[in-house]
């Protein structure tokens, strides 16, 4: 990184001329679009001129252009360059006129190379992490996928801190809940390596199991495509969550939405009939899934990828103390945790039974 | 056409030299704007790139050190303030 940065949230940019290789409506878009990603996850409001100097002047060029120091190499090479927040140069971002520029996969996608360079123009070096969105070599991914990794956001926030949370104007749930309140419940919960994530609307909590830590945060600020209300959520074999709202389902690595998702539930296996899932678990003991849906329970192959014969079976038979509707459900140190309202029920998947009833906010240190 | 070794290895060379140059030679002081040339040798620089590619650091131009080399990127130096 480098800092301070610019010393102000309000950071107006200016298109100074456009590559003949896009409409101007697809450039705008592209450039608005781009610098969207990095407004998502902090404070920065960014706002186009037509007239004058801009904290960050875009402008197409070729070989040596203007005043630069620096230059371009002709097709392929070099795209783009940019300059770190300051005057003069400073926050510019200049494109290759002599490459491609394009909406989709073919040549260079305009927003992607535009949202990198807008990461130099706001005072982010490279990264040599090949899933950021700062690392030097280009590389094509989905658009509607969100481009930012991990190492991005946290060098961005290093610089800016992260996004208040806004006062949203949808009516839904004006205050936060109150996780210590008795009758807190859950839509979804899940382990992300050595955490615990709680979803309830838009919120997830973020527990360290190891040091009691808790965090809120809002599901958009890292998974800003993903719906609220997610209702069932599970974290697989290969480092992935994925995340169930009705009929269909998203697969999250890292912080990026794979490519495809989100797919209807039935590709998993699922007959029509299936509108939803309530919760899911994967025993990392065993590679099996299992998915809970009012009083059944069906059970999916991580390794084969397919769902097991002989299911949906009733829950209350193979776990014997469960026996109402599941809303959530983890797996942690060999226990699973099964959700339902305000209470929590740890099981024994070895011994076939429940070990304690607890409160559904046991993890939060009430 | 079959390659000509000889032009082939020049080729190379020339574009190991521009790269480590481009991305991996530039040192800024901070107060000021201009570049001051770093006076690392070539292999050094070539084992710097290589780290941060996660390639095998060998500070030779290897098949897949020049292969990186080739792949389309930002004009925006790898090492030191980007000024």
């Amino acid at each position: 990184v480098t800092l301070p940065g610019w010393k102000k949230n309000k950071i107006t940019y200016r298109i100074v001329n456009y590559t003949p290789d896009m409409s101007k409506e697809d450039v705008d878009k592209a450039i608005q679009k781009a610098f969207k990603v990095w407004s998502t996850v902090t404070p920065l409001i960014f706002t186009r001129i037509h007239e004058g100097i801009a904290d960050i002047m875009i402008a197409f060029g070729t070989k040596a252009h203007g005043h630069c120091p620096r230059y371009f190499d002709g097709p392929l090479g070099v795209l783009a360059h940019a300059f770190p927040p300051g005057n003069g140069f400073g926050g510019d971002v200049h494109f290759d006129e002599d490459e491609d520029w394009t909406t989709g996969s073919a040549g260079f996608n305009l927003f992607l190379v535009a949202a990198h360079e807008f990461g130099h123009a706001l005072g982010l070096s490279h990264s040599s992490d090949q899933t950021a969105l700062m690392f030097p070599n280009y590389a094509y991914v989905s658009p509607s996928a969100f481009p930012l990794s991990a190492d991005d956001i946290s060098g961005i926030q290093s610089i800016y801190g992260s996004r208040p949370n806004v006062p949203d104007k949808r009516p839904a749930n004006p205050t936060l809940p109150k996780i210590c309140g008795s009758q807190m419940t859950f839509d979804a919960v899940t382990t992300l390596r050595r955490e615990v994530i709680f979803l309830k609307g838009r919120h997830l909590w973020r527990v360290y199991p190891d040091n009691s830590e808790v965090e809120l945060e809002l599901i958009s600020t890292f998974w800003p495509t993903l719906p609220s209300g997610i209702q069932a959520v599970y974290e697989n074999m290969k480092d992935q969550i994925l995340f169930f709202k009705g009929n269909k389902f998203w697969v999250i690595s890292g912080h990026q939405v794979l490519l495809g998702y989100p797919k209807n539930i039935n590709t998993l296996g699922f007959p029509k009939g299936v509108k939803k899932i309530d919760a899911a678990v994967c025993n990392k003991n065993t590679g099996k899934t299992d998915f809970f849906i009012g009083d059944k329970y069906w059970r999916y192959d991580e390794n084969t990828q397919s769902m097991e014969r002989g299911y949906p079976r009733q829950t209350a038979n193979d776990f014997p103390g469960i026996n109402q509707k599941v809303d959530a459900v983890f797996q942690q140190k060999g226990f699973f945790y099964f959700f339902h309202g305000s209470k929590q029920w740890e099981f024994d998947p070895i011994a076939k039974k429940v070990t304690r009833e607890i409160k559904s906010n046991s993890w939060f240190n009430c | 056409l079959p390659s000509h070794p000889e032009k082939d290895r020049k080729e190379d060379a020339k574009l190991v030299q521009d790269y480590l140059n481009k991305f991996y030679a530039v040192e800024t002081d901070p107060n000021q704007l201009g570049w001051k040339i770093n006076a690392e040798s070539t292999a050094e620089k070539l084992r710097k790139m290589q780290q941060f590619f996660g390639l095998k650091v060998t500070g030779k131009p290897d098949s897949e050190t020049l292969e990186m080399m080739k792949k389309p990127r930002c004009g925006v130096p790898d090492v030191g303030l980007y000024g």
